[in-house]
């Protein structure tokens, strides 16, 4: 609240890239040539020791924090956003870090076998226990096996297999290429790949009203690595551990894990620097100032798994 | 998870699962080897002791993963967490990057440490008295999902069936229902519930979106492979949706601008965005980085439709109209 009101639609800044592809160009990748080599423009080019990363974190923070939306241009419940969560790795690029998720199960307490994924694979024992507990406690009907809509799936797929073979026999026929057939199935409007809009008679889901399976915190393990390799005397007697990194509850972050949680926290981000080409918003008095830098540079520590590497 | 009548109990749901990512275990890293030579070798000219590996790896070195490192990861998994969680989410990356010309890596030592290391998970998250159970019986799940560097040559990977996804379906048969034996052979995807009739987790080959996958160009294309994901995907969301399912989505490359083509993240975008009735989330690995990106759809339905209207194949009372927030 102190550092601003981050929901507030007043701090809404205007869209100056609308689509994905003006999103692309000012991440800097040049999506205009496609005959330049994508492996050279977006390519994992790092082999060895990272480099660059700070900048990318940077260029994350102003070209897609500093454009998140408020409520107004962004929905109650932020619900125009989906989240992307990047997790550290294991291996020591920076430290080995791990992440446990918690989620809400305040509706359900147990779990039994009549719902298994794989009825053609269980135990007698456990087809069994299966039968007397859905017996037994009259449970709600659920569709367990798959193996029918996998059929179904499979037909699906073949058929757009058949019909792509058909497009690539026109194609090799130059006359027919402009026959009606063709143009057809090769629409755009045809593109299966698009989604319907969700029935508005739909609730929001878990990631964006409390609900069962919201997840509500996560803790981030970590091992030391600097500590562990030069400040141990004898790392043969140490015992191997990953020790907490932070969780999102703590004192720094202190958030809730929905949708608009992380929204809200972008925009608090996106608030420590100036966003390119714009004026540099006021984030108030220095005290103010001065948390929201100390924000940032606990976030880009956190992202380097306080390995040091940003320094 | 058996009584003394071997019926299995009911099970308690803990609320939490372990996500993990880049294990990256390298068979020739060597304690004390330099780190130029990527760990492998030692050398008599190395005089720092910040220029040589330690036992469990060196931050910001460019090495991979000590044996140590990874096997006691596992310990501390078995010891610390196993009990205390539901199902894994496990994406990829399981041995060491191919770095080192001294040692080119090769198709077989690829698949044979992907076996090795599932073994260890099955081993790492198995209950006590589990193992003579089926293996979709055991108590907790776990959902792997295929690296950049789990494929041969490196990021390069066909759609199906080839034989490197029968391979990689025999190397996770324990994962995979088998019911997806024919779905997943096409392409390296498949679903689990991990909390039956609850939460499902899909495992989605994102090498297919990969921009540094060679066999990839876009989205829009019918040929494509990451058309054909998204075929699978939005079929798979649909069915979810009709059983009442709720889906956290988990891979190894994450969808966003830095790893796969704008068009692809037009269409990711949307269809979280179309069915955010039940998506949580997505987990991803791949980039070392602890952070996370916003997927915005108002942005990708624009792109889209301007690749329609451009066609002029749009049609606003088609079956995807437009919901345009700038004006809600």
């Amino acid at each position: 609240e102190e550092l601003v009101g981050a929901m507030d639609d007043e701090s809404d800044t205007d869209d100056d890239f609308e689509t994905v592809e003006d999103l692309y160009r000012s991440l800097g990748y040049d999506i205009d040539d496609e005959s330049s080599d994508p492996l050279h423009t977006f390519s994992d080019r790092y082999m060895g020791a990272p480099n660059g990363k700070v900048t990318y974190l940077e260029n994350l923070r102003d070209s897609m924090y500093a454009k998140l939306k408020g409520k107004k241009k962004g929905g109650d419940f932020s619900e125009r956003y989906s989240i992307a969560h990047i997790s550290s790795s294991v291996i020591p690029t920076y430290n080995p870090g791990l992440r446990i998720w918690e989620y809400n199960i305040t509706e359900f307490n147990s779990l039994d076998n009549s719902e298994s994924e794989a009825q053609g694979s269980q135990t007698l024992a456990g087809k069994l226990s299966s039968y007397l507990n859905t017996s037994a406690k009259n449970t709600t009907f659920h569709y367990g096996d798959w193996s029918y809509f996998f059929q179904q799936l499979e037909n699906l797929l073949d058929d757009e297999e058949q019909i792509e073979k058909l497009i690539t026999e026109l194609e090799s026929s130059p006359d027919k290429m402009n026959s009606s057939e063709y143009l057809q199935m090769k629409a755009p409007s045809k593109d299966k790949t698009i989604p319907n809009i969700m029935p508005a008679s739909l609730p929001l889901g878990p990631a964006y009203i409390p609900q069962a399976l919201s997840p509500e915190r996560y803790v981030q393990y970590y091992v030391d690595l600097n500590e562990v390799n030069y400040q141990k005397k004898d790392i043969d007697s140490w015992k191997f551990n990953y020790k907490l990194h932070y969780s999102t509850d703590d004192k720094f972050e202190s958030r809730g894990l929905l949708v608009k949680d992380w929204v809200n926290f972008g925009r608090k981000l996106a608030k420590t620097a100036p966003v390119k080409g714009k004026e540099t918003e006021k984030l108030g008095d220095s005290e103010t100032q001065l948390k929201g830098e100390k924000l940032w540079k606990n976030y880009v520590d956190r992202a380097f798994i306080s390995s040091g590497y940003q320094e | 998870a058996t009584d003394a009548n071997g019926f299995t109990s009911a099970r308690v749901v803990h609320g939490r699962f372990l996500h993990i990512t880049d294990m990256h275990p390298d068979e020739l890293n060597v304690i004390g080897a330099a780190i130029r030579k990527q760990c492998h070798k030692k050398m008599k000219n190395v005089v720092s002791n910040m220029d040589v590996s330690h036992k469990y790896g060196d931050p910001m070195s460019g090495c991979d993963s000590p044996l140590d490192l990874y096997s006691s990861t596992l310990e501390w998994l078995r010891t610390n967490v196993k009990d205390h969680i539901d199902f894994v989410i496990w994406t990829g990356d399981n041995i060491r990057h191919d770095n080192d010309r001294a040692h080119p890596r090769t198709e077989a030592e690829i698949f044979d440490m992907n076996e090795r290391v599932v073994a260890d998970f099955i081993d790492t998250f198995m209950d006590d008295g589990e193992e003579e159970e089926t293996v979709f019986d055991r108590r907790v799940k776990i959902v792997p999902s295929l690296g950049n560097n789990d494929v041969y040559p490196h990021n390069l990977f066909a759609p199906g069936p080839t034989l490197q996804t029968r391979e990689l379906y025999k190397i996770w048969r324990d994962f995979i229902p088998t019911e997806q034996m024919h779905t997943f052979d096409r392409g390296a995807y498949f679903l689990r519930e991990v909390i039956p009739g609850k939460l499902v987790v899909l495992s989605i080959n994102t090498l297919y979106w990969f921009q540094s996958n060679p066999l990839n160009d876009n989205c829009d294309s019918r040929k494509q492979p990451g058309y054909k994901l998204f075929l699978w995907l939005g079929a798979t969301l649909k069915e979810c949706r009709r059983r009442g399912l709720k889906v956290w989505l988990s891979g190894h490359v994450p969808p966003i601008p830095k790893n796969i083509h704008h068009s692809c993240y037009a269409k990711i975008s949307v269809w979280m965005h179309e069915y955010r009735d039940l998506i949580i989330g997505g987990v991803w690995g791949h980039m070392n980085i602890d952070h996370w990106v916003p997927m915005d759809s108002v942005k990708a339905w624009k792109s889209i439709k301007k690749r329609l209207l451009a066609a002029g194949a749009w049609d606003e009372s088609n079956h995807f109209p437009f919901i345009d927030y700038d004006q809600m």
